[in-house]
């Protein structure tokens, strides 16, 4: 129970934007014009702008994991493999609350965007087709809140991390943490949520794309394009 | 690692912010 109402609380305390107000807003959307300015930008500078709402988002989730019980009593070695591989999963899952099904938006820079306004990005048009797909089968299991605090704690707390210097201990903390969302899932009634869950594989699947796209972009551009993205962006992913 | 991971580490030495 006390380890509940951590998650949820830690959860509570770093989300970056409230589902009330990302369901208050979830018909607001880019006017054509806007889309056709996003578009026109060029594929560096849209690049930079997507880098730096991950970025925001993965220091809430910095945050998120230090208030998690146990988390910080990790060796410092295995905080960081498990943000490194753990972060921008838990972005993926927290855009589920982001994303209005109805209309395939995404909330980006204050306001709900359709794929289109992404073209830019050149050849990661695929990615974004497939993180769509993604929130959209997420957003099919109309996860609670308390539902996503949980799922965010577990992808990261993830003791087959390769690198990982202590992962029994890792492993006693996701024992921990599994057992108090079976309790929740129970106490709710919705213990079938975990059998629809989306393979692990693919959020993974989902990142490498992401990483590779990012490889793809440094080939064909100067290494200086780098310089305009968020350093923890590049410590990161480059 | 932690060399490698300067302000991931420097993000998790700080208190809660």
């Amino acid at each position: 129970e006390q380890l509940t109402q951590n998650v949820l609380k830690s959860y509570h305390e770093t989300c970056q934007l409230r589902a009330e107000d990302l369901q208050r807003r979830r018909w607001d959307t880019f006017s054509r014009e806007e889309i056709c300015a996003y578009q026109k930008k060029s594929m560096e500078e849209m690049w930079q702008r997507c880098a730096g709402r991950i970025t925001e988002a993965i220091q809430h989730v910095v945050e998120f994991a230090k208030r998690l019980h146990g988390f910080m009593e990790l060796c410092q070695n295995d905080q960081i493999v498990l943000l490194k591989a753990g972060a921008m999963e838990v972005v993926l899952v927290h855009m589920c609350r982001a994303f209005n099904a109805d209309n395939r938006t995404v909330f980006f820079e204050g306001k709900y965007a359709s794929a289109e306004l992404f073209r830019s990005l050149g050849r990661a048009e695929d990615l974004i087709g497939s993180i769509f797909d993604f929130a959209q089968s997420l957003c099919a299991l109309q996860c609670s809140e308390p539902e996503v605090a949980f799922l965010s704690a577990l992808v990261l707390v993830n003791a087959s991390r390769p690198w990982l210097q202590e992962p029994v201990k890792v492993s006693r903390l996701r024992r921990r943490l599994e057992l108090g969302f079976q309790l929740l899932l129970r106490r709710t009634r919705r213990e079938g949520l975990l059998d629809r869950l989306p393979p692990q594989g693919r959020l993974r699947a989902l990142c490498s794309q992401h990483v590779e796209q990012l490889q793809a972009l440094r080939r064909r551009h100067p290494p200086a394009l780098l310089d305009a993205f968020p350093p923890l962006y590049r410590e990161l992913f480059a | 690692l932690q060399e490698k991971h300067r302000i991931l580490h420097k993000l998790l030495q700080n208190g809660n912010s």
